[in-house]
Protein backbone atom coordinates (compact mmCIF):
# COMPACT_ATOMS: atom_id res chain seq x y z
CA UNK A 1 0.00 0.00 0.00
CA UNK A 2 1.14 3.69 -0.39
CA UNK A 3 0.01 6.29 1.92
CA UNK A 4 -0.55 9.87 0.44
CA UNK A 5 2.47 11.98 0.35
CA UNK A 6 2.89 14.24 3.66
CA UNK A 7 0.47 11.25 5.38
CA UNK A 8 -2.45 13.53 5.66
CA UNK A 9 -5.41 12.06 7.88
CA UNK A 10 -8.74 12.82 9.64
CA UNK A 11 -8.17 14.22 13.12
CA UNK A 12 -11.86 12.84 13.82
CA UNK A 13 -12.89 9.20 13.39
CA UNK A 14 -16.20 9.82 13.30
CA UNK A 15 -16.87 11.67 9.55
CA UNK A 16 -19.66 12.86 8.03
CA UNK A 17 -20.69 12.28 4.41
CA UNK A 18 -23.45 14.02 1.62
CA UNK A 19 -24.18 13.26 -1.74
CA UNK A 20 -24.87 16.46 -3.04
CA UNK A 21 -25.83 15.26 -6.49
CA UNK A 22 -27.70 12.11 -8.11
CA UNK A 23 -26.34 10.29 -11.54
CA UNK A 24 -29.42 9.93 -13.25
CA UNK A 25 -28.04 6.04 -14.35
CA UNK A 26 -29.03 4.63 -11.43
CA UNK A 27 -31.81 4.96 -8.93
CA UNK A 28 -30.88 7.60 -6.14
CA UNK A 29 -31.56 4.06 -3.49
CA UNK A 30 -29.32 2.33 -5.86
CA UNK A 31 -26.79 4.83 -5.57
CA UNK A 32 -27.34 5.62 -1.87
CA UNK A 33 -26.43 2.06 -0.89
CA UNK A 34 -23.71 2.03 -2.98
CA UNK A 35 -21.94 4.56 -0.72
CA UNK A 36 -23.33 3.26 2.10
CA UNK A 37 -21.53 -0.02 1.29
CA UNK A 38 -18.40 1.58 -0.02
CA UNK A 39 -17.98 3.37 3.09
CA UNK A 40 -18.86 0.06 5.36
CA UNK A 41 -15.87 -1.58 3.77
CA UNK A 42 -13.75 1.03 5.01
CA UNK A 43 -15.09 1.39 9.29
CA UNK A 44 -15.25 -2.36 9.35
CA UNK A 45 -11.13 -2.29 9.03
CA UNK A 46 -10.94 0.55 11.02
CA UNK A 47 -12.12 3.09 14.34
CA UNK A 48 -13.87 5.04 11.41
CA UNK A 49 -17.12 5.86 11.56
CA UNK A 50 -19.42 7.58 9.03
CA UNK A 51 -22.74 9.43 9.04
CA UNK A 52 -24.78 10.73 6.43
CA UNK A 53 -25.73 13.81 5.98
CA UNK A 54 -28.55 15.53 3.52
CA UNK A 55 -27.98 18.86 3.95
CA UNK A 56 -25.10 21.38 4.81
CA UNK A 57 -21.49 20.88 4.65
CA UNK A 58 -20.36 17.20 5.28
CA UNK A 59 -16.65 16.50 5.59
CA UNK A 60 -16.78 14.20 2.28
CA UNK A 61 -18.93 15.82 -0.53
CA UNK A 62 -19.99 13.38 -3.13
CA UNK A 63 -21.04 14.52 -6.59
CA UNK A 64 -21.35 14.06 -9.81
CA UNK A 65 -19.78 16.20 -12.46
CA UNK A 66 -18.20 16.40 -15.78
CA UNK A 67 -15.66 18.07 -18.16
CA UNK A 68 -14.34 20.75 -16.38
CA UNK A 69 -15.83 21.34 -13.07
CA UNK A 70 -13.76 23.77 -11.57
CA UNK A 71 -10.93 22.06 -9.75
CA UNK A 72 -7.85 21.49 -10.57
CA UNK A 73 -8.34 18.60 -12.95
CA UNK A 74 -10.83 18.48 -15.49
CA UNK A 75 -12.68 14.73 -16.50
CA UNK A 76 -11.96 13.92 -19.72
CA UNK A 77 -15.49 12.29 -21.22
CA UNK A 78 -16.42 8.74 -21.62
CA UNK A 79 -13.94 6.15 -20.28
CA UNK A 80 -10.18 7.92 -19.15
CA UNK A 81 -10.89 9.20 -15.84
CA UNK A 82 -13.47 7.47 -13.79
CA UNK A 83 -13.40 9.74 -10.81
CA UNK A 84 -10.99 11.22 -8.44
CA UNK A 85 -11.19 12.22 -5.08
CA UNK A 86 -9.59 14.58 -2.48
CA UNK A 87 -6.63 13.78 0.35
CA UNK A 88 -8.42 14.48 4.06
CA UNK A 89 -8.33 18.01 4.92
CA UNK A 90 -11.02 20.95 5.08
CA UNK A 91 -13.20 22.30 2.43
CA UNK A 92 -12.30 20.26 -0.82
CA UNK A 93 -10.21 17.83 1.04
CA UNK A 94 -12.06 14.20 1.39
CA UNK A 95 -14.51 15.15 -1.54
CA UNK A 96 -15.66 12.32 -4.34
CA UNK A 97 -15.77 13.45 -8.10
CA UNK A 98 -17.52 10.99 -10.33
CA UNK A 99 -17.26 11.90 -13.89
CA UNK A 100 -21.07 12.40 -15.34
CA UNK A 101 -20.04 11.12 -18.79
CA UNK A 102 -19.07 7.68 -17.51
CA UNK A 103 -22.34 5.36 -17.36
CA UNK A 104 -22.56 4.13 -13.75
CA UNK A 105 -24.05 0.37 -12.98
CA UNK A 106 -24.45 -1.87 -9.96
CA UNK A 107 -23.61 -4.93 -12.47
CA UNK A 108 -21.07 -6.24 -14.11
CA UNK A 109 -20.86 -3.71 -16.79
CA UNK A 110 -18.95 -0.64 -16.88
CA UNK A 111 -18.35 1.25 -14.37
CA UNK A 112 -19.44 -0.36 -11.55
CA UNK A 113 -20.37 2.86 -9.20
CA UNK A 114 -19.93 0.75 -5.89
CA UNK A 115 -16.07 -0.31 -6.94
CA UNK A 116 -15.13 2.89 -8.31
CA UNK A 117 -16.51 4.76 -4.78
CA UNK A 118 -14.70 2.17 -2.79
CA UNK A 119 -11.41 2.90 -4.14
CA UNK A 120 -12.12 6.49 -4.13
CA UNK A 121 -13.20 6.57 -0.18
CA UNK A 122 -9.34 5.50 -0.06
CA UNK A 123 -8.32 8.37 -1.20
CA UNK A 124 -10.53 10.17 0.95
CA UNK A 125 -9.10 8.58 3.90
CA UNK A 126 -4.93 9.37 2.87
CA UNK A 127 -4.45 6.11 0.62
CA UNK A 128 -2.43 6.26 -2.20
CA UNK A 129 -2.65 4.05 -5.56
CA UNK A 130 -0.98 0.60 -4.53
CA UNK A 131 0.85 -1.43 -6.74
CA UNK A 132 -1.05 -4.57 -5.47
CA UNK A 133 -3.14 -5.52 -8.62
CA UNK A 134 -5.51 -7.74 -5.89
CA UNK A 135 -5.92 -3.97 -3.84
CA UNK A 136 -9.05 -1.77 -3.99
CA UNK A 137 -6.65 1.04 -4.00
CA UNK A 138 -4.91 -0.11 -7.53
CA UNK A 139 -5.53 2.58 -10.20
CA UNK A 140 -6.97 0.83 -12.88
CA UNK A 141 -10.43 -0.05 -12.98
CA UNK A 142 -11.32 -3.75 -12.60
CA UNK A 143 -14.05 -5.13 -10.95
CA UNK A 144 -14.24 -8.97 -10.24
CA UNK A 145 -17.19 -9.34 -9.24
CA UNK A 146 -17.05 -8.67 -5.39
CA UNK A 147 -15.78 -5.78 -4.02
CA UNK A 148 -13.73 -6.04 -0.95
CA UNK A 149 -10.58 -5.05 1.04
CA UNK A 150 -8.17 -6.81 0.11
CA UNK A 151 -4.83 -7.43 3.01
CA UNK A 152 -3.16 -4.68 1.57
CA UNK A 153 -6.06 -2.19 1.60
CA UNK A 154 -6.73 -3.16 5.55
CA UNK A 155 -2.87 -2.73 6.15
CA UNK A 156 -3.55 0.46 4.67
CA UNK A 157 -6.05 1.99 6.41
CA UNK A 158 -4.90 0.27 9.75
CA UNK A 159 -1.42 2.05 9.01
CA UNK A 160 -3.03 5.75 9.46
CA UNK A 161 -6.56 4.75 11.84
CA UNK A 162 -5.29 1.69 13.64
CA UNK A 163 -7.09 -1.08 13.92
CA UNK A 164 -10.69 -1.83 14.35
CA UNK A 165 -12.58 -1.95 17.71
CA UNK A 166 -14.35 -5.17 17.08
CA UNK A 167 -12.89 -7.58 18.85
CA UNK A 168 -12.40 -9.54 15.22
CA UNK A 169 -9.90 -7.92 13.06
CA UNK A 170 -11.02 -8.06 9.51
CA UNK A 171 -8.71 -10.42 7.05
CA UNK A 172 -9.00 -9.75 3.19
CA UNK A 173 -7.46 -11.61 0.66
CA UNK A 174 -3.60 -11.65 -0.68
CA UNK A 175 -3.15 -11.20 -3.92
CA UNK A 176 -0.67 -14.55 -5.17
CA UNK A 177 2.80 -14.05 -5.84
CA UNK A 178 4.37 -16.14 -8.42
CA UNK A 179 7.45 -16.43 -7.17
CA UNK A 180 6.53 -17.21 -3.31
CA UNK A 181 7.31 -21.11 -2.69
CA UNK A 182 4.95 -21.48 -0.58
CA UNK A 183 2.07 -20.81 -3.73
CA UNK A 184 -0.14 -23.38 -4.11
CA UNK A 185 -2.87 -24.04 -6.89
CA UNK A 186 -6.60 -24.36 -6.92
CA UNK A 187 -6.64 -25.38 -10.96
CA UNK A 188 -4.35 -25.09 -14.08
CA UNK A 189 -5.24 -25.73 -17.65
CA UNK A 190 -3.54 -25.23 -20.85
CA UNK A 191 -5.16 -23.23 -23.31
CA UNK A 192 -4.30 -22.68 -27.44
CA UNK A 193 -1.24 -23.27 -26.37
CA UNK A 194 -0.28 -21.40 -23.33
CA UNK A 195 -0.44 -22.80 -19.64
CA UNK A 196 -3.18 -20.80 -16.87
CA UNK A 197 -2.56 -21.19 -13.42
CA UNK A 198 -5.50 -20.18 -11.17
CA UNK A 199 -6.10 -19.10 -7.80
CA UNK A 200 -8.46 -17.54 -5.81
CA UNK A 201 -9.79 -14.64 -8.01
CA UNK A 202 -6.94 -14.48 -10.31
CA UNK A 203 -4.66 -16.38 -13.30
CA UNK A 204 -1.38 -16.36 -13.80
CA UNK A 205 -0.64 -17.42 -17.41
CA UNK A 206 3.00 -18.10 -19.05
CA UNK A 207 3.70 -18.37 -22.38
CA UNK A 208 7.02 -19.42 -24.21
CA UNK A 209 6.93 -15.61 -26.63
CA UNK A 210 6.50 -13.41 -23.43
CA UNK A 211 8.41 -14.87 -20.50
CA UNK A 212 7.37 -13.09 -18.03
CA UNK A 213 4.35 -14.18 -15.90
CA UNK A 214 1.52 -12.10 -16.28
CA UNK A 215 -1.21 -12.27 -13.13
CA UNK A 216 -4.76 -10.70 -13.39
CA UNK A 217 -8.08 -11.36 -12.73
CA UNK A 218 -9.77 -13.99 -14.25
CA UNK A 219 -12.68 -12.15 -14.55
CA UNK A 220 -10.76 -10.09 -16.66
CA UNK A 221 -11.30 -12.94 -19.38
CA UNK A 222 -14.34 -14.13 -17.86
CA UNK A 223 -16.76 -11.85 -15.79
CA UNK A 224 -19.26 -14.98 -15.28
CA UNK A 225 -16.93 -17.14 -14.17
CA UNK A 226 -17.15 -17.63 -10.32
CA UNK A 227 -13.87 -17.12 -8.16
CA UNK A 228 -12.48 -19.97 -6.55
CA UNK A 229 -12.66 -22.48 -9.12
CA UNK A 230 -11.28 -25.78 -8.43
CA UNK A 231 -10.70 -27.94 -11.31
CA UNK A 232 -10.15 -27.03 -15.25
CA UNK A 233 -8.92 -29.00 -18.40
CA UNK A 234 -8.52 -28.15 -22.16
CA UNK A 235 -10.57 -30.05 -24.09
CA UNK A 236 -8.73 -29.47 -27.24
CA UNK A 237 -10.70 -31.33 -29.73
CA UNK A 238 -14.19 -28.70 -29.32
CA UNK A 239 -11.50 -25.99 -28.35
CA UNK A 240 -13.09 -25.92 -25.32
CA UNK A 241 -12.07 -24.87 -21.28
CA UNK A 242 -14.09 -26.26 -18.69
CA UNK A 243 -13.53 -24.98 -15.10
CA UNK A 244 -15.36 -26.82 -12.22
CA UNK A 245 -16.51 -25.45 -9.07
CA UNK A 246 -18.60 -27.77 -6.87
CA UNK A 247 -20.71 -29.64 -8.45
CA UNK A 248 -21.47 -27.54 -11.11
CA UNK A 249 -18.96 -26.34 -14.28
CA UNK A 250 -19.31 -23.48 -17.16
CA UNK A 251 -17.58 -24.01 -20.59
CA UNK A 252 -15.93 -21.29 -22.18
CA UNK A 253 -14.38 -21.08 -25.79
CA UNK A 254 -11.85 -18.36 -26.51
CA UNK A 255 -13.49 -15.32 -23.87
CA UNK A 256 -17.13 -16.51 -24.41
CA UNK A 257 -18.89 -18.74 -21.80
CA UNK A 258 -21.00 -21.41 -23.81
CA UNK A 259 -24.48 -20.68 -23.37
CA UNK A 260 -26.69 -23.32 -21.12
CA UNK A 261 -23.61 -23.40 -18.50
CA UNK A 262 -23.36 -23.88 -15.85
CA UNK A 263 -24.45 -27.65 -15.72
CA UNK A 264 -24.41 -30.47 -13.18
CA UNK A 265 -21.54 -32.66 -13.14
CA UNK A 266 -23.48 -35.72 -12.35
CA UNK A 267 -25.35 -35.11 -15.49
CA UNK A 268 -23.25 -34.26 -17.71
CA UNK A 269 -19.94 -36.50 -16.78
CA UNK A 270 -22.02 -39.51 -15.06
CA UNK A 271 -20.84 -38.84 -11.72
CA UNK A 272 -22.78 -40.52 -9.25
CA UNK A 273 -24.64 -37.63 -6.29
CA UNK A 274 -21.98 -38.76 -3.90
CA UNK A 275 -19.13 -36.67 -5.92
CA UNK A 276 -19.49 -33.13 -4.66
CA UNK A 277 -16.42 -31.29 -6.42
CA UNK A 278 -13.43 -32.02 -8.82
CA UNK A 279 -10.24 -31.26 -7.39
CA UNK A 280 -7.88 -31.73 -10.23
CA UNK A 281 -8.98 -32.75 -14.33
CA UNK A 282 -6.71 -32.95 -17.21
CA UNK A 283 -7.50 -34.22 -21.33
CA UNK A 284 -5.14 -36.37 -23.02
CA UNK A 285 -5.50 -34.75 -26.61
CA UNK A 286 -4.58 -37.46 -28.37
CA UNK A 287 -6.68 -40.42 -27.08
CA UNK A 288 -10.21 -38.12 -26.05
CA UNK A 289 -9.59 -39.57 -22.61
CA UNK A 290 -10.57 -36.73 -19.33
CA UNK A 291 -8.92 -37.88 -15.62
CA UNK A 292 -11.23 -36.24 -13.19
CA UNK A 293 -9.39 -36.29 -9.68
CA UNK A 294 -11.48 -36.63 -6.98
CA UNK A 295 -9.81 -37.03 -2.76
CA UNK A 296 -8.05 -39.88 -3.14
CA UNK A 297 -9.73 -41.58 -6.64
CA UNK A 298 -9.94 -40.60 -10.30
CA UNK A 299 -12.21 -41.42 -12.71
CA UNK A 300 -12.06 -41.81 -16.58
CA UNK A 301 -13.74 -40.00 -19.34
CA UNK A 302 -14.23 -40.65 -23.01
CA UNK A 303 -14.65 -37.31 -24.95
CA UNK A 304 -15.66 -38.88 -28.12
CA UNK A 305 -18.02 -41.56 -26.66
CA UNK A 306 -19.27 -39.29 -24.00
CA UNK A 307 -19.33 -41.29 -21.18
CA UNK A 308 -17.23 -42.48 -18.07
CA UNK A 309 -15.09 -45.79 -18.63
CA UNK A 310 -16.53 -48.83 -16.69
CA UNK A 311 -14.15 -50.02 -13.75
CA UNK A 312 -13.76 -46.09 -12.24
CA UNK A 313 -12.92 -44.63 -10.05
CA UNK A 314 -9.58 -46.16 -9.25
CA UNK A 315 -6.95 -45.15 -6.61
CA UNK A 316 -4.83 -42.31 -7.74
CA UNK A 317 -1.85 -43.90 -5.49
CA UNK A 318 -2.21 -47.20 -7.61
CA UNK A 319 -2.02 -45.91 -10.95
CA UNK A 320 -0.12 -42.84 -10.79
CA UNK A 321 2.46 -44.04 -7.98
CA UNK A 322 4.47 -41.73 -6.34
CA UNK A 323 2.31 -38.60 -6.41
CA UNK A 324 0.77 -39.07 -3.26
CA UNK A 325 -2.88 -39.54 -3.21
CA UNK A 326 -4.95 -36.28 -3.30
CA UNK A 327 -4.16 -33.68 -5.79
CA UNK A 328 -4.44 -30.00 -6.06
CA UNK A 329 -4.07 -29.40 -9.93
CA UNK A 330 -2.71 -31.00 -13.03
CA UNK A 331 -1.83 -30.30 -16.79
CA UNK A 332 -0.60 -32.50 -19.29
CA UNK A 333 2.50 -30.89 -21.71
CA UNK A 334 4.65 -32.45 -24.32
CA UNK A 335 3.24 -36.28 -23.20
CA UNK A 336 3.80 -35.48 -19.23
CA UNK A 337 1.43 -34.68 -16.19
CA UNK A 338 2.29 -32.07 -14.55
CA UNK A 339 0.63 -32.93 -11.00
CA UNK A 340 0.15 -30.33 -8.45
CA UNK A 341 0.15 -31.11 -4.55
CA UNK A 342 0.71 -28.26 -2.17
CA UNK A 343 4.01 -26.65 -3.00
CA UNK A 344 5.07 -29.70 -4.45
CA UNK A 345 5.27 -30.42 -8.39
CA UNK A 346 5.72 -34.14 -10.00
CA UNK A 347 6.04 -34.53 -13.45
CA UNK A 348 4.77 -38.01 -14.24
CA UNK A 349 5.28 -40.05 -17.34
CA UNK A 350 2.20 -41.81 -18.27
CA UNK A 351 3.88 -44.40 -20.54
CA UNK A 352 5.82 -45.79 -17.83
CA UNK A 353 3.89 -44.96 -14.98
CA UNK A 354 7.22 -43.15 -12.89
CA UNK A 355 7.23 -39.83 -11.65
CA UNK A 356 10.07 -38.47 -13.70
CA UNK A 357 11.00 -35.41 -11.20
CA UNK A 358 9.74 -33.30 -8.67
CA UNK A 359 9.92 -29.54 -9.28
CA UNK A 360 9.32 -26.50 -7.18
CA UNK A 361 5.56 -24.81 -7.46
CA UNK A 362 6.58 -22.27 -9.43
CA UNK A 363 8.91 -23.65 -11.49
CA UNK A 364 7.23 -22.30 -15.38
CA UNK A 365 7.28 -18.90 -13.64
CA UNK A 366 10.49 -18.08 -14.91
CA UNK A 367 11.42 -16.81 -11.13
CA UNK B 1 5.88 -5.40 -46.21
CA UNK B 2 6.63 -1.32 -44.77
CA UNK B 3 7.18 -1.24 -40.79
CA UNK B 4 4.35 0.61 -39.58
CA UNK B 5 6.20 3.09 -36.96
CA UNK B 6 7.24 1.86 -33.89
CA UNK B 7 5.40 4.36 -31.97
CA UNK B 8 2.31 5.96 -34.00
CA UNK B 9 1.88 9.67 -33.49
CA UNK B 10 -1.34 9.01 -31.18
CA UNK B 11 0.57 6.89 -29.16
CA UNK B 12 3.20 9.51 -28.46
CA UNK B 13 -0.12 12.08 -27.18
CA UNK B 14 -1.25 8.95 -25.10
CA UNK B 15 2.18 8.28 -23.52
CA UNK B 16 2.86 12.25 -22.64
CA UNK B 17 -0.95 13.10 -21.52
CA UNK B 18 -0.32 9.84 -19.51
CA UNK B 19 2.52 10.72 -17.59
CA UNK B 20 1.27 14.32 -17.72
CA UNK B 21 -1.69 13.13 -15.61
CA UNK B 22 -0.17 10.49 -13.23
CA UNK B 23 3.32 11.14 -13.34
CA UNK B 24 3.44 14.53 -13.05
CA UNK B 25 5.64 15.24 -16.12
CA UNK B 26 5.93 18.47 -16.75
CA UNK B 27 6.12 19.54 -19.90
CA UNK B 28 7.91 23.15 -19.42
CA UNK B 29 10.82 23.17 -21.71
CA UNK B 30 12.49 25.68 -19.15
CA UNK B 31 12.01 23.14 -16.25
CA UNK B 32 13.30 19.89 -18.22
CA UNK B 33 17.18 19.37 -18.30
CA UNK B 34 18.06 17.64 -21.66
CA UNK B 35 20.53 15.49 -20.42
CA UNK B 36 21.27 12.65 -23.05
CA UNK B 37 19.18 9.12 -22.86
CA UNK B 38 17.53 10.52 -19.38
CA UNK B 39 14.80 12.73 -20.55
CA UNK B 40 11.84 13.08 -17.73
CA UNK B 41 9.68 11.16 -20.20
CA UNK B 42 12.05 7.98 -19.96
CA UNK B 43 12.25 8.28 -16.22
CA UNK B 44 8.74 8.42 -16.27
CA UNK B 45 7.96 5.64 -18.46
CA UNK B 46 10.29 3.59 -15.95
CA UNK B 47 8.69 4.79 -12.95
CA UNK B 48 5.02 4.22 -14.27
CA UNK B 49 6.20 0.63 -15.67
CA UNK B 50 7.83 -0.35 -12.27
CA UNK B 51 4.71 0.86 -10.49
CA UNK B 52 2.45 -2.01 -12.79
CA UNK B 53 4.65 -4.74 -12.92
CA UNK B 54 5.65 -4.36 -16.58
CA UNK B 55 8.81 -4.70 -17.72
CA UNK B 56 11.19 -1.76 -17.15
CA UNK B 57 12.41 -0.74 -20.55
CA UNK B 58 11.78 3.13 -20.41
CA UNK B 59 9.78 2.96 -24.31
CA UNK B 60 6.35 3.23 -24.97
CA UNK B 61 5.92 -0.51 -25.67
CA UNK B 62 2.80 -2.48 -26.29
CA UNK B 63 2.60 -3.72 -23.05
CA UNK B 64 3.06 -0.30 -21.11
CA UNK B 65 0.17 1.45 -24.24
CA UNK B 66 -2.12 -1.23 -22.92
CA UNK B 67 -1.85 -0.04 -19.20
CA UNK B 68 -2.39 3.34 -20.03
CA UNK B 69 -5.47 2.70 -22.12
CA UNK B 70 -7.26 1.27 -19.36
CA UNK B 71 -9.76 3.17 -17.40
CA UNK B 72 -8.49 4.37 -14.12
CA UNK B 73 -8.59 6.86 -11.18
CA UNK B 74 -7.61 10.32 -11.94
CA UNK B 75 -5.92 10.83 -9.25
CA UNK B 76 -1.66 10.69 -9.84
CA UNK B 77 0.10 7.88 -9.34
CA UNK B 78 3.20 10.39 -7.52
CA UNK B 79 2.73 13.53 -5.76
CA UNK B 80 1.54 16.59 -7.36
Amino acid sequence: FVLTPGQPQWENTSLTYRIENYTPDLPRAVVDRAMEKAFQLWSNASPLRFTKLSEGQADIMISFVWGDHRDNSPFDGPGGNLAHAFQPGPNLGGDVHFDEDERWTNDFRDYNLYRVAAHELGHSLGLGHSTDIGALMYPNYIFSGDVQLSQDDINGIQAIYGSSPNSEQPVGPQTPQPCDSKLTFDAITTIRGEIMFLKDRFYMRVNSYYPEVELNFISVFWPHLPNGLQAAYEAASRDEIRFFKGNKYWAVQGQNVLRGYPKDISTSFGFPQTVKNIDAAVSEEETGKTYFFVADKYWRYDEYKRSMDVGYPKMIAYDFPGIGNKVDAVFMKDGFFYFFHGTRQYKFDPKTKRVLAILKVNSWFNC
Amino acid sequence: FPTPPETPEQDVETVQKYLENYYNLKTDGDQIAKQKNKSPVVEKLKQMQEFFGLKVTGKPDADTLKVMKQPRCGVPDVAR
